[in-house]
């Protein structure tokens, strides 16, 4: 947080949209500014109510290079936008660069993503060291439908303004059907289990023949995050590796290690990744490929380093898979690589896609 | 890859200045100041710098630190010193 300063004295606040980008559609622009202040008001006692007429405690304003507060844009690029810590007048307002290209999506600057970190500081936090978190202060573009504000924020915001008070729901699987269309954030094997990852939970697959079970994460895991994003089992040290952001957690069976969790960082990932999207060991190589947007890395178990300091092309190393990759695993000495409802069966040795299934194929519906 | 030139460096040093100077309270009052007292202030911006982000921390401008330094981001500036 900054420095002397405890935040708001309340906790209903307004906020006014004074101007807007002609990148975007009004209504595209309202969509994300509300949706970036209910990433805080979701897990704090906060309120914020939109107002039209008069000065709000948060001014939101597009301005390019000078703009009347002595910190003037810098044109494309550089710096993104900037926000003024809880405080009468400036304090708590939100000014973004005119000269970015603005967007709903992954072109250009996504609006949502930077305004909800612009509103951390407008609600009194500073810039976070931990590369997973929302408030570090470099841009990373992830899917908005997937993004979950991360602990280390929760923690920042909660420390001045509290949790958010919500009747207590016990916390039970919701039961969906393993036969709905499913997107898994990670599987993996486990001692000639199959894991499928979504969420808060997972589907356990024992064997060919039984029915999957479905559990919460916490269950088995407590020291595990929900909403994991990648996950291996690597069988020589019996061991799985969890993945959320920039941190990976080390399972052991049924229990995770005591060192747990440790940074990408130590595995030789270079500072600008901040989270893995998928990974699989491969038994027939010994090696490791973690995938991060649309490239992969290829880690030697063996030597514990990274094969080459620079990733290579997913649709280049591995033709057929697409060009993203959100979860893999090894099963039978085949890869097989998900990308939203669809499962790509993948023969590393003829480096060519065998089967199209769909996500849930290992599900027995 | 290419040899890095002199006025790469150059380059580089002018966009670490204008970084530093931005993010990182870097102070210059538009005079070149001299070389040894410039040097030793800016190495030590380099080096809070490198310390937030948790890069090695040398002082100097590596590629690790380039490379960070041409990432998009949030301009915040100490609001108590505009206060």
């Amino acid at each position: 947080i900054f420095p002397g300063n405890s935040g708001w004295k309340k906790s209903e606040l307004t906020y006014r949209i004074v101007n807007y980008t002609p990148d975007m559609a009004a209504a595209e622009v309202d969509a994300a500014i509300q949706r970036a202040f209910q990433v805080w008001s979701d897990v704090t006692p906060l309120t914020f109510t939109r107002i039209y007429n008069s000065v709000a405690d948060i001014e939101i304003s597009f301005a390019a290079q000078v703009h009347n507060d002595f910190y003037p844009f810098d044109g494309p690029h550089g710096t993104l936008a900037h926000a003024f810590a809880p405080n009468n007048g400036i304090g708590g307002d939100a000014h973004f660069d005119e000269d970015e290209t603005w967007t709903s999506g992954s072109r250009g600057y996504n609006l949502f993503l930077v305004a909800a970190h612009e509103f951390g500081h407008s609600l009194g936090l500073f810039h976070s060291s931990d590369p997973s978190a929302l408030m570090y202060p470099t841009y990373h573009f992830i899917e908005p439908s997937e993004f979950h504000l991360p602990d280390d924020d929760v923690r920042g915001i909660q420390s001045l303004y509290g949790a958010r008070e919500v009747p207590v729901v016990p916390e039970q699987p919701s039961n969906p059907s393993s036969c709905q269309p499913i997107t898994f954030d990670a599987v993996t094997t486990l001692r000639g289990e199959i894991l499928f990852f979504t969420n808060k939970t997972f589907w356990r697959q024992i064997s060919q023949e039984s029915q999957a079970e479905h559990h919460l994460i916490k269950t088995f895991w407590d020291a595990l995050p929900n909403h994991i994003q990648a996950a291996y089992e690597y069988q020589d040290k019996d061991q799985v590796l969890v993945f959320k952001g920039a941190k990976y957690w080390v399972i052991n069976g049924y229990e995770v290690t005591k060192d747990s969790p440790k940074s990408i960082y130590d595995l030789g990932f270079p500072r600008t990744v901040r989270r893995v999207d998928a990974a699989v060991h491969d038994e027939n190589t010994g090696k490791t490929y973690f995938f991060v947007g649309d490239k992969f890395w290829s880690f030697d178990e063996k030597k514990q380093a990274m094969d080459s300091v620079t990733p290579k092309k997913i649709i280049d190393g591995l033709p057929g898979v697409g060009s993203k990759v959100h979860a893999a695993f090894q099963k039978n000495g085949l890869l097989y690589f998900f990308d939203g409802h669809r499962q790509y069966e993948f023969n590393a040795a003829k480096k060519r896609v065998t089967r199209v299934l769909k996500s849930n194929s290992w599900l027995k519906c | 890859f290419p040899a890095e030139t002199p006025q790469d460096s150059e380059e580089n040093a002018k966009f670490a200045e204008e970084y530093l100077k931005n993010y990182y309270n870097l102070k210059t009052d538009g005079v070149r100041q001299g070389r040894k007292k410039s040097g030793s202030q800016i190495s030590e911006k380099i080096r809070q710098m490198q310390d937030f982000f948790g890069l090695e921390v040398t002082g100097r401008l590596d590629s690790d630190t380039m490379e960070m330094m041409h990432q998009p981001r949030c301009g915040f500036v100490d609001v108590g010193e505009y206060n």
